[in-house]
């Protein structure tokens, strides 16, 4: 079935049976962990997190539909922003905690030992804290995630061939389908219409701080590298470097 | 062509209907 003619629900449930795995790090963490020990751990996971999130990604209806220069764009615009709205799903009901795998959840305390990260730390437990207010429901979270993925790249691109524009189109109509379905998602909780417009607005705009987020990260992420902090490889080097280059 | 190569996993996953799982 095309996704444009789905209905929100079956559309929903499509990106519900599209969610990865939960993922383990698999490592002998050695407290206290170093700074080189923690970003490690921590890039390891992502590059593991990475590779599922293509499978996730493929498996948004239309997705694939899209021309491939798009799918690689929007990727590599969002794969941070992604990683950590995971994040705070898993960390939602932990608080002051954040859940990068069942088998690696730190204290906030926990990110002194890398410079910078605290600050990121805090952000992302700001960000779940409101989330956890917002009593955020699964069906809304699979929605955000689809809504980062496909309007990541949304403003820094313009189509300039007839076949960029076809797939520029495709992704419009695409992100209007996971809308439809994240309004589905809130009429479904009860609320007056007021409050569901209200909702829909509050989640929204966390994307704004996700993507802040995540910026803040990527800097964060460039400069361990740089200082040799930490060795970035495979899929998470293409994805960085891709970022520190491309804008 | 230059943007498969910059991102050669990437594209090579996006293409691959091999489940990731296996190649990671």
């Amino acid at each position: 079935t095309h996704h444009s003619s789905m209905s929100p629900e079956e559309f929903i449930s499509r990106i519900m049976e599209a969610e990865p795995p939960e993922i383990y790090l698999m490592e002998d963490l050695k407290k206290p962990f170093t700074q080189a020990s923690m970003m490690m751990s921590l890039t390891n996971l992502a590059d593991k997190e990475l590779v599922l999130m293509i499978s996730w990604a493929k498996k948004i209806p239309g997705f694939v539909e899209l021309s491939l220069a798009d799918q690689i764009h929007l990727l590599k615009c969002c794969w941070l922003e992604i990683l950590m709205l995971g994040l705070i799903w898993r960390s939602v009901d932990h608080p002051g905690k954040l859940i990068f795998s069942p088998d690696f959840k730190l204290n906030r305390e926990e990110g002194q030992c890398v410079e910078g990260i605290m600050e990121i730390f805090d952000m992302l437990l700001a960000a779940t804290s409101r989330f956890r207010e917002l009593k955020l429901q699964r069906e809304e979270y699979v929605c955000l995630k689809a809504m980062i993925l496909l309007n990541s790249n949304l403003c820094t691109s313009s189509p300039q061939t007839a076949e960029e524009l076809e797939s520029r189109n495709k992704l419009l109509r695409l992100l209007d389908s996971v809308i439809d379905a994240l309004v589905w998602a809130i009429s479904k909780l009860g609320l007056s219409t007021q409050q569901q417009t209200l909702r829909l607005g509050h989640l929204t705009m966390l994307l704004s701080h996700i993507r802040h987020v995540s910026n803040k990260g990527m800097d964060h992420l460039s400069t361990m590298k740089r200082k040799n902090v930490v060795l970035v490889y495979d899929l998470l080097l293409e994805m960085l470097d891709a970022n520190m280059t491309g804008g | 062509t230059s943007l498969k190569e910059k991102h050669k996993i990437l594209h090579q996953l996006l293409q691959n209907s091999t489940s990731p799982v296996d190649l990671a």
